[in-house]
């Protein structure tokens, strides 16, 4: 399965960049 | 034999011949890894985007940050000139990128910046818009539709009622706005080829 996004590591900066908001609400 | 990248996320569309494929890899991952961080905090200002579940979040990312990015970036582009300004702060001229392999992508994503520049939005107006391109419920993997679709329509609802209190003479820019929509799909789909035909190569 091709996912073009993925390639660029897509997912990974916005899961991150994603859950980095999420531990600062839980601090 | 000489390399170039022609994708303006680049620093510069020469490649150093002395340094891997992993290398230049790395290179390009640094320089646009930061532009997708703004678009994920752009996203999370959306006013009810955070309320969406986190795999919609990621969904609707990961199928528009290009989107989001050629509307950001549309100012790289000087119409007059027919230059494209790199991330790096490089100019290049229309022509010299042809040269340097550059295609329809390229040509594509310049008319339509000239397109969209040519509306003269405000920041706001802008902002809104960009909104409304993310928040898309048609984009593949959304697993709650009803919820993407609300807020969509309310972003919307918000474009029309800035733009037709900004421009009350041309209500044909809300119009020409929602009909980018199609005209970014159709880049994005570009784009994913050109990076699947990279990664071969």
């Amino acid at each position: 399965f091709n996912d073009p996004a993925n390639n660029l590591g897509l997912e990974d900066i916005i899961r991150k960049a994603l859950m980095g908001n999420l531990e600062e609400r839980q601090e | 034999n000489r390399m170039y990248l022609v994708c303006p996320m680049n620093m510069s569309a020469y490649v150093d011949p002395q340094k891997s494929g992993q290398e230049v890899w790395e290179e390009f991952s640094h320089s646009f890894t930061p532009a997708v961080r703004e678009v994920v905090e752009f996203a999370k200002k959306i006013p009810g985007f955070r309320d969406l579940s986190q795999h919609d979040q990621v969904s609707l990312l990961k199928a528009g940050t290009f989107e989001v990015l050629v509307v950001r970036f549309a100012s790289l582009f000087d119409v007059q000139n027919r230059t494209v300004t790199f991330l790096g702060g490089r100019k290049y001229s229309m022509d010299a990128l042809r040269a340097m392999g550059a295609g329809d992508l390229l040509n594509s994503m310049f008319d339509f910046s000239e397109k969209l520049m040519s509306l003269g939005l405000s920041e706001e107006e802008m902002s809104l818009f960009t909104a409304v391109v993310l928040v898309s419920a048609d984009r593949s993997g959304i697993e709650n539709v009803n919820s993407v679709e609300a807020l969509q329509e309310t972003l919307i609802r918000a474009l029309r009622s800035l733009i037709t209190k900004n421009h009350p003479n041309e209500s044909a820019i809300f119009t020409k706005l929602l009909l980018k929509l199609p005209d970014l799909r159709s880049l994005n789909n570009m784009h994913s080829e050109q990076l699947l035909a990279f990664k071969v190569h």
